[in-house]
């Protein structure tokens, strides 16, 4: 289950509180995944109580646009922790999917092979499985193929070291890439943060989600929960 | 191997020190729903008098939604989202299909809640843990008492640090962030933010 709330002393006004909290919950909260189990009681709340001495916010306020940004940019690190935390996780996978038709498309497919147990399990186990990740892609309950062309997608895990080549490119445009180097994709795949990186090149919308890696011990963490 | 990952996480991602919004007062303990005496009940309070509060949340779309789900939402509709001083999470139980007899749970403890900060309908609840058992309400409100009857409440960090604490299951670290923010005339707020969650999640709250 996830629960949170964030509480600020910023004066709020009630209605602008709601959809500024929906919109950065749906840039945080909403992209993240451990299991893909969703829980009877996932709530986020915010209160802001107008402590401090200053103009209420409202969506007219010179501000408005910046507390926006600050409260969504400040769920997202609230939500990358749970991940960080996810049962058994020894790995924090953001899966950053770009430069898509739709943003609806690229948040389908980003979810997608995040909750992949495919894909994560060859995460845990540092293998460069990058058929798991199209394979994923390629069955995304997507409603149309506007955003997806198998001639155009491109495919590459990247490194969140200084280490470099950064990118390590594994499909490009539609070919996978036979020769990639393993040496390369092992080092990278050890890294404890690392991003899987889709670029679809069908348009300019993009998505990023937050997931983990599958464990042994997620299986033992939950084989007894109740009793 | 696991033990050593749990400590390497608390130790990375939980903070020492933190700043902490005006105007909040919070409090924990262990109630005894938990079954290791860990910190399982805890509740933040607006004490600012100023203004009336604005609250807002998001909820889960699983169509069965648990009590206090069910009940925070009609607090936040009957409010138009004003005037919410207290939050109630508890740990262990999730009074999650529970039916009628679990929306009754809800609604006392939140009923005890409002009584002691004194404004009708201002509680929300978050409870987290097993799906499908009622709350062990004696234990919880015995808990409630007890936070405000001995004046547990405080603006510290340890208090923070604890409530964070008191709505973990099998999270390895609390999770709890805090930072100031200035607005363009210089004036500064504070964001604080705790959250729970290590397994079941894949939320796409509305």
């Amino acid at each position: 289950t996830l629960l949170g709330f964030i509480v600020t002393d910023l004066p709020i006004k009630t209605s602008v509180l709601q959809p500024l909290l929906s919109g950065a919950v749906n840039r945080s909260f909403n992209c993240i995944s451990v299991d893909g189990d969703m829980s009877t009681n996932d709530t986020i709340c915010m209160i802001a109580n107008g402590a401090i001495d200053t103009t209420v916010i409202d969506e007219n306020s010179p501000d408005f646009e910046k507390v926006k940004d600050q409260v969504t940019e400040f769920a997202k690190q609230l939500a990358q922790l749970v991940v960080r935390d996810g049962e058994g996780a020894t790995k924090f996978v953001t899966v950053n999917v770009k430069n898509s038709a739709e943003f609806k498309d690229a948040k389908i497919i980003a979810e997608t092979i995040s909750n992949s147990m495919l894909v994560k399990s060859a995460l845990y186990g540092q293998d460069a499985n990058w058929g798991r990740i199209l394979c994923a892609i390629g069955y995304s309950k997507l409603e149309n193929l506007a955003s997806l062309d198998e001639s155009k997608i491109n495919v590459s895990f990247v490194a969140t070291d200084d280490s470099t080549p950064r990118e390590l490119k594994l499909i490009v445009n539609g070919v996978p890439q036979f020769d990639i180097d393993e040496t390369r994709a092992s080092e990278i795949l050890k890294l404890p943060d690392l991003e899987v990186l889709v670029d679809l090149g069908t348009g300019s919308e993009e998505c990023q989600f937050w997931t983990c890696d599958l464990s042994h011990e997620y299986v033992t963490i939950n084989g007894d929960y109740r009793s | 191997q696991s033990a050593a990952k749990s400590i390497d996480k608390y130790a990375q991602f939980v903070p020492k020190s933190g700043v902490f919004p005006k105007g909040y007062e919070v409090a924990s303990l262990a109630s005894g729903v938990k079954k290791n005496g860990a910190l399982d009940l805890g509740i933040i309070r607006n004490i600012n008098k100023s203004k009336k509060s604005s609250a807002a949340a998001v909820f889960t779309t699983n169509r069965f939604k648990a009590a206090p789900v069910q009940f925070s939402r009609k607090v936040l509709q009957s409010r138009s989202g004003e005037g919410i001083d207290a939050i109630v999470v508890n740990s262990g139980c999730a009074n999650a299909v529970t039916g009628e007899l679990g929306l009754q749970d809800a609604e006392k403890v939140a009923g005890q809640v409002n009584k002691l900060v004194g404004n009708s309908d201002s509680t929300l609840l978050m409870s987290t843990g097993v799906i499908g058992q009622r709350l062990q309400l004696e234990k919880i409100t015995a808990g409630i008492d007890r936070l405000f009857e001995e004046k547990k409440f405080s603006t510290d960090f340890d208090g923070w640090l604890n409530l964070s604490k008191s709505i973990c299951t099998t999270d390895t670290f609390p999770k709890l962030i805090s930072s100031k923010f200035a607005l363009s005339d210089g004036t500064e707020y504070t964001l604080t933010g705790m959250a729970k969650g290590a397994g079941m999640i894949c939320p796409n709250m509305a």
